[in-house]
């Protein structure tokens, strides 16, 4: 476990604690991308099932419940309890044109032709893509709540750290997993334009905004 | 080491 690491997990834990206290304080999902949210409980969910055949830590095991559980409170409060709220006329992305492609994807390009293997593949695969429905909200409304914005810096910063960890851990490890790689460096890429909106706009005071 | 199989990472 280096630093990079660690702090990536950190800051992908303070993301998602970040959307749930906002929901959960404001009683409202108004700007969340309930399809989104939906997209990253399948990716924990396929991506984790190897807690049942594969003790790694504790560490590895219990930010693995808790991403799961947060990302099924989210669904449930988007969908169930705050359901009013949800803005479902703005959160129009097809989610089939991410999750067929991510899943035939997996089927070719994986690193073993296991059923946990093609799933552990989809959910790399998914989660790369799964921000998009959001981002898409953002840019069809034109802003995003303050709170909002920090969420998906945030998330950002998560992957762009763990690029640096995947670095750290060739150089001095030897260690490197291609898919991870690649997939990292996409998911990251689709943060660029947002992180130079937040750095521009967010971090001087002002309300994301996108021009017209 | 390509061809992680044991995924230790989140």
């Amino acid at each position: 476990m280096n630093i990079f690491r660690f702090l990536g997990d950190l800051s992908h834990l303070i993301a998602i604690v970040i959307l749930l206290l906002k929901i959960w304080k404001s009683r409202s999902c108004a700007g969340i991308s309930g399809k989104s949210q939906a997209l990253f409980a399948v990716v924990f969910t396929t991506r984790y099932l190897d807690l049942f055949t594969n003790f790694i830590s504790f560490y590895n095991t219990g930010m693995k419940v808790v991403y799961i559980a947060c990302s099924y409170a989210m669904v449930w409060m988007i969908y169930s309890k705050f359901k009013a709220t949800y803005d479902g006329n703005h959160d129009t992305f097809r989610v089939e044109f991410l999750v067929a492609p991510t899943a035939i994807l997996a089927f070719l390009v994986n690193h073993d032709f296991t059923p946990l293997e093609i799933l552990w593949t989809f959910s790399i695969y998914l989660e790369s893509v799964a921000i998009l429905p959001q981002l898409f909200m953002v840019s069809k409304t034109g802003e995003a709540e303050t709170i909002t914005s920090h969420y998906l810096f945030a998330l950002g910063v998560y992957r762009t750290l763990y690029l640096f960890n995947w670095i750290w851990r060739y150089q001095f490890e030897g260690f490197f997993d291609l898919i991870a790689i690649v997939a990292g460096l996409v998911q990251t890429i689709l943060y660029c334009d947002f992180f130079y909106l937040y750095i521009t706009k967010v971090l001087k005071g002002k309300k994301l905004s996108l021009p017209a | 080491e390509p061809g992680a199989s044991k995924h230790d990472e989140l």
